[in-house]
């Protein structure tokens, strides 16, 4: 967009510009005034007469010089205008649909910002180009969105005399933090995926308020490296590194409750019947899942995956001697 | 006759005045709208 044809500096504020732009002698100066059907004061006061000549052509001067500076600068900036539209389009950055989305609400915000200017300032400045916060801002709005979007939460029973917040999920975690709560007297840990930075997903545990000996582990995002297949797997229930990591605690039914974005995985429910995790995981509550065709079909697959994976059995036996073992700790 | 003239030339330095004015405020502001181009590009 041309800025030169929608700056019109004249503001029709100065009628008759041509008599007043440039320094002009009094002769001049008189016979302007004739024109404009106005006498000189010649004989009453000459002097005072002779100093508002002198200042008005001093002002006019100054005015054409600003006149001048404001076309030379409109000029500017065009020129610069379009050498950041070459850049663009020469080096299409992958943030390009954010700026011209900053772009867009530059346009929209920067004329309320300065609503007592004309209208060539208000144009002039929704112009001008996006800072820099705003193109920042908008994806770390959208990652946080992303991360929030998935929310998980693992639940898992420990022994009782296990006091650490370690729940093995088949991922390597660094701890990075780890603080009081007021409403838990237990602490949280805080994790970050081992592949961090790269992998953005940050890992809280804390021990239930409601049951000391029960984990609460909350994952906020998705892992981006291979691992990731386990992880779904953990997020399925039936994970084994899960019920053979956590000594004691027997996944004995996994029940997916998704209210909202966050998906709650309970792993110290009573029993209940094994197909309705693995159903609820596979198909994603697809109406196809009532049919007792269907609840057979993934009875029978579960039951043939289960079967053909060798340390099955000595990751049940280990999970249901440790569920004993826990039972007659407490019964004494 | 006298205070007419003085008062229209009086009148025309105030316009011119009042321009000049305006001119500086759209040039401040066109300034300003330079240096943030300026600045992004950078």
């Amino acid at each position: 967009m041309e800025y030169t044809s929608l700056v019109d500096t004249s503001l029709d504020l100065n009628s008759n510009p041509s008599h007043f732009l440039s320094l002009v002698p009094k002769q001049e100066v008189q016979s302007n005034f004739i024109e404009l059907g106005l006498k000189m004061p010649t004989h009453v006061n000459d002097k005072a007469a002779d100093g508002l000549v002198e200042e008005l052509n001093r002002v006019s001067a100054e005015n054409k010089k600003l006149t001048e500076m404001l076309t030379v600068m409109c000029e500017n900036y065009n020129a610069l205008q379009n050498h950041l539209a070459d850049y663009m389009s020469k080096n299409p950055a992958p943030s390009d649909s954010n700026n011209n989305n900053n772009n867009n609400n530059s346009r929209k915000r920067k004329p309320e910002t300065l609503t007592n200017n004309n209208n060539i300032i208000e144009r002039g400045n929704s112009e001008s180009s996006s800072s820099d916060e705003d193109s920042c801002k908008k994806p770390r709005q959208q990652d946080q969105q992303h991360i929030k979007a998935k929310i998980s939460r693992v639940c898992v029973r420990t022994e009782a005399s296990d006091t650490g917040l370690l729940v093995k999920d088949g991922y390597q975690w660094r701890k990075y933090g780890q603080k009081v709560t007021r409403d838990n007297p237990s602490p949280r840990a805080y994790f970050k995926c081992s592949h961090a930075p790269s992998c953005p997903v940050k890992k809280k545990v804390q021990r239930s308020v409601e049951d000391q000996s029960i984990l609460v582990a909350t994952y906020e995002g998705e892992h981006n490296h291979p691992n990731q297949s386990k992880q779904e797997q953990a997020n399925s229930g039936l994970s084994r590194t899960v019920a053979t990591a956590t000594l004691g605690s027997v996944p004995c039914s996994a029940s997916l409750g998704s209210s909202g974005p966050t998906i709650t995985l309970d792993l110290t429910n009573p029993p209940k019947p094994p197909t309705n995790p693995s159903e609820e995981a596979k198909v994603g509550g697809n109406r196809r899942v009532d049919t007792p065709e269907f609840q057979q079909f993934l009875v029978d697959q579960m039951a043939s995956s289960l079967t053909k994976d060798p340390s099955f059995k000595a990751a049940l036996a280990a999970a249901i001697s440790g569920r004993i073992v826990q039972q007659n700790q407490s019964q004494k | 006759v006298n205070d007419k003239a003085a008062d229209g030339l009086v009148e025309e330095l105030n316009r011119v005045s009042a321009e000049n004015k305006k001119l500086t405020e759209m040039l401040t502001v066109m300034c300003e709208n330079y240096n943030a181009l300026q600045n992004h590009l950078a």
